[in-house]
């Protein structure tokens, strides 16, 4: 909910009190002595006032824990879903080796909760957050379709960490259901604005490969994302390619810092790392964007992250300016994202045009070489084709090859700026070649489309191929995305409201006195240059060419309206700019009867009974008229939306308090409901919840205070005088767990105790009773056998190596690990 | 080596005419419909208990006619894909 439009960074603002905030390097900088950086100028944009409010986001990834203190109050059961075991609720499967954390670690960055004196702050600590588990079984075309259209007008962003294999020589990308997945979602979703789709880079660097190799990150429709360390080096896991858009900062070297998040078991952890970590840091930020301007588009996203991020201190070799002014490199795309930048640029933001596609397909000779030139005019023979103003470029290619991995492919635009589609990969052996694989980059973003693009293709033949076996290149296509127009100019004079925010001018009350009479005429001749449907098809048109017809008894003087010397029915004009006679008044003037004259409605006015401001009856473009007062303004009032079609103000759902463009796509409740989402849903009291299905509040669970579901084991909160127990809450804890009072967190929790320990005093070794079977060692239980070691000298090595962390050496060598600490 | 294929008992496939086509055709080979596939019209997702979860090579058996059928669009086995958290 903006509260001004004019905001600026507050010098005052308030330290959180989540334990880890201090150690959030990558956010601010709260002390001068300790190294941060704050160039993601996150703190920034909250402190313009954007959180995250209203923007729903999801993970694709093994699940996320909805009870974590630090993201249940964030969680939004209508986001998730459970592609796996096909339910509706994707909490992670645990096991010892607690391998589903993933998709947990990646939600709390994006939106876990502030102030709430657990673990972090997300970078959209308002947003609603849910997650989609899918990747914790057989990972199917179908698996990932569902999981990339779940709930599209609901969830805004999808974030995801995951993809083909990083070993350096797989190709692979989405199947058939996941394309048209994705092609619906920017189509369709967000009510036909287009879902975000947030994707990590690959994580292959150490292995040479290419990301160019994986279809997600090269699709157009995701935003890839890549990573740097804190001093701004590349970090030894990032893949290059040319389709890379955006950075954030991740972690590196041992002695880099790495990123805090949530963890699995509700607990926190600092060991977050990889280019998994910056997709959902940008989807924070696109969060944070969206709260700023809900009505950006797909395409508006991008446009708003390569015009907003930065080189800054980032390394690399590469940094070139692009013929649009734009600086790009294959590491780290456009640069670091610039949280306050976004929400700056998008307030003021205009839509980009409509987005045209260019296809020229070049077929190969016989004799052709791996260098190949197609001449672009940009489709300019076609209008719906015409690009001239480029964004994605794809090129599909059709080669056949020995050795995938010898190759190198690069396009050079018309303006001489080189994107280098492939790399070398070391360990690509294969022999498939590439048999239409869309290659795709962004470094020719705003370039003109129009001339010669040169595709080239070096063959290095490695010692582990025949030399004189060559590859052929047989086809390839150019495939350019862009726009006619240029993307940032204005769209002439008349304001575009569609997709641009109001921004509030100084309007005359509508119910105040009139106007003084010069003040009046001075409008009068101002309003000579509408230039509304007047002579069009309405049936208030005058007839051209009345001969007199339109004259009265006094007849005319001429053969035009106006030499009639009187009308018969109204006269139209003035003494100083003439007069004429007419049937029925134009479009900006009402019929006066008493004095048979066309008098002007009020400015604003297309149509009106009076002069005054409130007997206008439609309105002029860029207006809307008011049913309440029958004015024409710029904005409607509480409880309505602006309809450009039929330019007027319409009534929102009744349970809305305020909306957008739709009857039912609420920014606001009434009293009594809470916002899902663009829906204004009952708030249901304490122990009830919101039952989906019935749409109705069902009660929760006896043991819960608040709850997503009627389960035990569905609660947020637990009831007074319950403990919360991993996802239950209960009346004392089990064997097994002791119970704490967090202070910062206002109920009781039960804990577990160290493995095999039935009673303990506190965390850590202080098992005071063991399972059977197992005895009672140093506060430790171990099993029933004396504590020997199997090999003395073996025992050495693993005490010298570290290796007593692992409970299989602290069996084999129980008297080294355990009885000399 | 090529990575080697892994097939699923699960199909994507694409039927006019609604759930209770689907549902229809589903039960005919002995499949079971899952719903539709997301948000993709006319796209269900089958399953057929009888077929091995996973195999290196695609089954036949009664259960293939439903690619013949003249009411199915398209039909594809799903195979199970590599893919890495980063």
């Amino acid at each position: 909910y903006i509260k001004s439009d004019t905001r600026s960074p507050d010098p005052n603002f308030v330290h959180f009190n989540d334990p880890k905030w201090s150690n959030m390097w990558y956010i601010h900088c709260t002390d001068k002595n300790n190294r941060c950086r704050s160039e993601m100028n996150i703190l920034a944009a909250w402190q313009r006032g954007y959180t995250g409010k209203n923007v729903v986001v999801t993970i694709l990834d093994d699940g996320i824990e909805r009870n974590h203190p630090d993201l249940a109050q964030n969680y939004d059961q209508l986001a998730s879903y459970d592609v796996n075991g096909n339910d509706h609720d994707p909490t992670p499967r645990y096991d010892s080796s607690n391998e589903n954390k993933h998709g947990t670690r990646c939600a709390g960055e994006v939106a876990a909760v502030a102030n709430n004196s657990h673990c972090i702050v997300g970078i959209a600590y308002n947003a609603r957050i849910g997650g989609i588990r899918m990747l914790d079984g057989d990972v199917t075309d179908v698996v990932e379709a569902k999981s990339l259209g779940v709930r599209p007008d609901y969830i805004d962003i999808y974030s995801a960490s995951w993809g083909p294999d990083d070993d350096g020589k797989t190709v692979d990308g989405p199947g058939p259901l996941a394309k048209q997945a994705f092609e619906m979602g920017i189509k369709k979703g967000r009510k036909g604005l287009g879902s975000i789709f947030v994707w990590a880079s690959g994580n292959g660097g150490r292995q040479g490969d290419h990301c160019s190799c994986d279809g997600y990150t090269n699709s157009i429709y995701t935003i890839s994302i890549s990573s740097t360390t804190e001093n701004g080096n590349k970090p030894w896991y990032l893949e290059v390619c040319s389709s890379t858009l955006a950075t954030t900062y991740s972690s590196g070297e041992f002695y880099d810092r790495k990123i805090v998040t949530t963890d699995l078991r509700q607990r926190c952890t600092d060991g977050h790392t990889g280019t998994s970590v910056s997709a959902p840091m940008v989807a924070g930020v696109i969060a944070l964007t969206l709260e700023a301007n809900p009505l950006v588009s797909w395409r508006d996203i991008q446009h708003l992250l390569v015009k907003t991020s930065r080189p800054v201190h980032l390394k690399a070799n590469d940094w070139k300016t692009n013929a649009a002014g734009h600086r790009v490199s294959h590491l780290y795309g456009f640069g670091l994202v610039d949280a306050e930048g976004m929400v700056v640029e998008a307030k003021k933001w205009r839509s980009v045009p409509t987005q045209h596609t260019c296809t020229r397909i070049r077929p190969a000779s016989r004799n052709q070489s791996l260098n190949s030139t197609i001449t672009s005019t940009g489709c300019t023979e076609q209008a719906e084709q015409h690009v001239s103003y480029v964004e994605h470029v794809v090129v599909k290619v059709l080669v056949v090859h020995p050795r995938r991995g010898d190759l190198e492919v690069s396009l050079i635009s018309p303006s001489g700026t080189r994107s280098q589609l492939l790399a070398k990969r070391l360990f690509d052996n294969s022999n498939e070649g590439f048999r239409n694989w869309e290659f795709m980059t962004v470094q020719c973003w705003g370039e003109r489309a129009e001339g010669q693009w040169i595709l080239e293709i070096i063959d290095s033949p490695s010692s582990l191929r025949n030399p004189e076996v060559l590859g052929k290149l047989k086809e390839w296509t150019l495939v350019l995305y862009g726009t006619s127009g240029h993307p940032y100019q204005s769209h002439g004079t008349q304001h575009s409201r569609s997709r641009m925010l109001e921004i509030p001018t100084p309007s005359r009350d509508p119910n105040g006195p009139e106007p003084p009479p010069e003040v009046l005429k001075h409008q009068e001749e101002e309003e000579e240059e509408y230039s509304g449907r007047r002579g069009s098809s309405d049936n208030t048109t005058q007839t051209p060419s009345n001969l007199c017809v339109e004259c009265g008894d006094q007849g005319c003087d001429g053969p035009d309206p106006d030499h009639c010397l009187n009308c018969i029915h109204y006269s139209l004009g003035s003494l100083k700019t003439g007069r004429t006679c007419v049937s029925h008044c134009p479009l900006g003037f009402y019929d006066n009867l008493e004095a048979r004259r066309c008098r002007r409605c009020h400015k604003g006015c297309e149509r009106c009974v009076g002069r005054t401001p409130t007997e206008c009856r439609s309105c002029r473009r860029g207006l809307y008229f008011n049913p309440l007062n029958t004015t024409c303004s710029e904005t409607c009032p509480a409880g309505y939306f602006a309809d450009d079609t039929q330019r007027k103000c319409l009534r929102c759902h009744e349970n809305c308090m305020k909306c957008l463009r739709d009857s039912d796509r609420c920014t606001a409740c009434n009293d009594g409901y809470s916002l899902a989402g663009m829906t204004c849903v009952p708030e249901c009291a304490n122990g009830t919840f919101f039952h989906l299905e019935e749409m109705k509040c069902s009660p929760c669970h006896t043991s819960c205070s608040t709850c997503t579901g009627p389960g035990k084991e569905e609660c947020i909160q637990c009831a007074r005088d319950h403990l919360q127990q991993e996802w239950r809450c209960v009346q004392t804890c089990a064997p097994g767990y002791y119970s704490t009072e967090d202070a910062g967190y206002h109920q009781g929790m039960c804990h577990k105790c160290e493995e095999n320990c039935l009673s303990c005093d506190g965390p850590g070794t202080t098992c005071v009773k063991c399972k059977d079977s197992y005895n009672l060692v140093s506060r430790m239980c171990i099993v029933n056998a004396t504590c020997n070691n199997a090999d003395e000298v073996f025992c050495e090595m693993v005490k010298s190596n570290r290796l007593c962390e692992k409970k299989l050496f602290r069996q084999f060598c129980c008297r080294t690990c355990l009885m000399t600490g | 080596l090529a990575p080697r294929n892994v097939y699923t008992n699960h199909w994507a496939v694409r039927i006019a005419g609604g759930q209770e086509e689907a549902d229809k055709l589903a039960a005919k080979y002995g499949y079971n419909n899952y719903g539709q596939i997301g948000s993709l019209e006319d796209h269900y997702h089958f399953h057929h208990s009888r077929v091995v979860r996973r195999a290196a090579f695609s089954t036949r058996g009664a259960h293939s006619f439903i690619q013949m059928d003249p009411k199915v669009d398209w039909v594809q086995q799903q195979l199970v894909k590599q893919r890495v958290k980063r």
